[in-house]
């Protein structure tokens, strides 16, 4: 079974 | 003020076609040296990042720097008005209410102008630093997009494998499965249909289709799409523009 990652842990808020 | 003029409407609408289905509220950051826009979209899986440089304008101008807060449903409403070989002129003062939309004939005595409001939009822009990634791929846009569509019928995951000689597209689904398989390969007559691949490790990652969908609308603005991929790092598709890209960061899927 996968899960569906998200983008939150890779790209920091500017 | 800002005055950003495109030789042809078609240019601009192309762009927004390319990311209007995943992304709704966009904010377009115009600078001296062009317009970026960023959104994610609402299961932040997906992010598109925009940058148009001056040279993809006939003419650019932007004195100070302005924040169009726009809702591309609404925009591609006034973008279906214009013709495509108009040209299309954006214009908006320092503290903007509202962006004109400016349709000029180039053959014959027709200007059509349409206003359309802006919106606050409360979105925080990612910075996106360079990315280590695994494997790079430039291939035809046109193929990409075949092989997304035609896979995406199988199953709601597309799983993209490279290894040194060899990129091979899978899907599995409940009516059955497929493959495509690449080699990289030079075009000396039309390198625009070469296929090139960096690669530093192999890599075996798996895509949800529906963003992967969303991702090849973006075709109609490039020969090629770059892909760059890592097993620590969303995935980079990436359309250049004469100037600037649109490109999406993608997060794959993982086992649990």
């Amino acid at each position: 079974k996968r899960t569906q990652g998200t983008l939150e842990s890779f790209f920091k808020k500017r | 003020m800002l005055e950003a003029k495109f030789e042809e409407a078609s240019l601009f609408k192309r762009i927004i076609d390319g990311f209007k289905d995943c992304v709704q509220l966009v904010n377009f950051q115009c600078k001296e040296d062009g317009i970026i826009a960023q959104a994610v979209d609402d299961s932040r899986v997906l992010l598109v990042s925009l940058e148009i440089g001056i040279e993809a304008f006939q003419n650019y101008r932007c004195d100070h720097p302005v924040t169009l807060g726009i809702d591309l449903t609404s925009l591609s409403k006034i973008l279906r008005c214009g013709n495509n070989t108009d040209n299309l002129t954006l214009i908006a003062d320092d503290t903007p209410d509202s962006v004109l939309l400016l349709f000029e004939d180039t053959k014959k005595d027709r200007i059509a102008e349409y206003s359309l409001k802006l919106m606050d939009i409360d979105a925080e822009f990612l910075k996106i630093e360079d990315l280590a990634y695994d494997c790079t791929l430039k291939m035809p846009s046109p193929e990409f997009s075949k092989i997304v569509r035609d896979l995406s019928q199988l199953s709601d995951s597309i799983n993209i494998m490279i290894t040194k000689e060899t990129i091979k597209f899978v899907a599995d689904g409940d009516i059955g499965s497929g493959s495509v398989i690449l080699k990289p390969f030079v075009n000396m007559d039309k390198p625009q249909e070469s296929i090139n691949l960096n690669m530093d490790q192999p890599v075996d990652l798996t895509f949800g289709s529906k963003y992967l969908l969303d991702i090849v609308k973006g075709s109609a603005l490039s020969d090629n799409v770059g892909v760059r991929l890592s097993s620590e790092a969303p995935a980079l598709f990436q359309f250049d523009l004469k100037s600037g890209y649109l490109q999406f960061f993608l997060a794959p899927k993982f086992n649990d």
